[in-house]
């Protein structure tokens, strides 16, 4: 369960960032 | 560019502001691993919406708003996996991975970057969108809302979970609704709440004002360099991983109380970045130093997670979700206030208007963190039990 929690903090991180880098 | 990528940032943190309150009485309804599954997939997912519609437009800041929904809707669910699934003195440990965002922060920059260079923006809404489903198949194969419900587990661990866990403490009992006068005139829960906004307020500062600080004084674009972009995220990560461990290891041994270890890393991830905040725009002429610092900010900042969100759970094990939704809540109005500040104090880059921006971050961090010491605690409230 920790692993999968991980992961989706990072994808979750990387959608919060996905704007900027697009911009 | 500037101002639209502020639109984005402020309603994607409008998203965040809203939903973690709701959430948290849905999760106990409904149970963490849905939400926290439906959450990450759902903001995820979306961003296969936007090559539909006009990028940057009014139909993309809509989309950032519900993905803020979906995001903020996922604290509460992890808090209550954490009273769950781990006993009190492991949970340090499991809340430090929740820095695992920052790795997220990271790797956008490190994978999102290239991608958009070589095949386009839609290309990093496909991928984003591709990933969170992979994930949410393993997320859903995985894991359950409970030691009880897991069906791999032995027969002897789930016995040892449950022992060190203790009865009645469990995501499915937070279903009766928190006594409400009782958690809102709580101390501990409001130290929770004004320490969150103060660490989500330094750390927008960090990210914002001196990153775009070390760009226009001293040319120095952070955001390109592939290894000092990263490594600040890699070290809040690892040194949360570390934190977690070393603080549930003393609490373990009894060396210090958890009140104790959780004002003391306060300490370490308020007073310690509010002191560099306080000294960058006095850095002199050489980047390394305002560079070396901020990475030193962003690093200790790691100690908020064993902290101040291990705190959350300390205070009410039942009624996690509800107290770390309150405390998102108000750290997304920390990180919302500190762009604002550093949107309108930085016109015409003055150094007096740099100095304003880093020293009202710097007060903010030691003003947050001295009613933590004052009021902060990492004991069960009687309450919790009501």
């Amino acid at each position: 369960m920790v692993g999968m929690v991980v992961l989706g903090l990072l994808l979750s991180g990387f959608v919060e960032r996905s704007a900027s880098v697009a911009l | 560019n500037e101002g639209l990528d502020f639109r984005l940032r402020e309603m994607f943190l409008w998203g965040t502001l809203f939903a973690p309150l709701p959430s948290s009485r849905l999760t106990a309804k409904v149970g963490p691993v849905r939400i926290f599954g439906i959450g990450i997939l759902g903001a995820g997912a979306l961003a296969v919406f936007v090559p539909f519609g006009a990028w940057f437009s009014s139909y993309h800041i809509t989309i950032r708003f519900v993905q803020g929904l979906f995001t903020g809707s996922t604290w509460p669910a992890l808090h209550m996996l954490a009273a769950s699934w781990f006993p009190p003195l492991q949970r340090s440990g499991f809340v430090s991975c929740y820095s695992a965002v920052s790795v997220g922060h990271a790797m956008a920059g490190l994978l999102g970057t290239p991608l958009v260079l070589a095949l386009g923006r839609d290309s990093l809404c496909y991928l984003l969108a591709t990933l969170t489903l992979l994930w949410a198949m393993g997320w859903w194969i995985l894991v359950r809302e409970s030691p009880a419900e897991h069906p791999r587990l032995s027969d002897e661990q789930r016995r040892h979970l449950q022992r060190a866990i203790g009865p009645g403490l469990s995501a499915r009992n937070a279903v009766p609704p928190p006594p409400w006068r009782r958690l809102l005139s709580s101390l501990p829960v409001w130290a929770c709440a004004m320490a969150t906004l103060g660490s989500h307020w330094g750390q927008a500062t960090l990210q914002l004002a001196v990153t775009k600080y070390l760009m226009l004084v001293y040319g120095f674009a952070l955001r390109y360099d592939r290894v000092l972009s990263v490594l600040p995220h890699f070290g809040h990560f690892l040194a949360a991983l570390t934190f977690g461990r070393v603080v549930d290891h003393v609490r373990g041994q009894a060396l210090v109380s958890t009140t104790t270890a959780r004002k003391l890393l306060v300490y370490i991830s308020h007073f310690l970045p509010g002191a560099v905040l306080f000294v960058v725009g006095y850095s002199g002429c050489d980047p390394a130093t305002p560079a070396a610092i901020y990475t030193a900010a962003v690093v200790v900042s790691g100690a908020t997670a064993a902290g101040v969100y291990s705190s959350a759970v300390d205070v009410a094990p039942n009624f996690a979700g509800t107290v770390f939704g309150l405390s998102q809540t108000f750290g997304a109005a920390g990180s919302l206030a500190a762009s604002y500040v550093v949107k309108e104090g930085l016109h015409g880059s003055l150094p007096g208007s740099w100095r304003l921006v880093f020293g009202v971050a710097a007060f903010v961090l030691a003003f947050t963190a001295t009613v933590f010491m004052a009021i902060g605690s990492g004991s069960v409230q009687p309450w919790n039990y009501s």
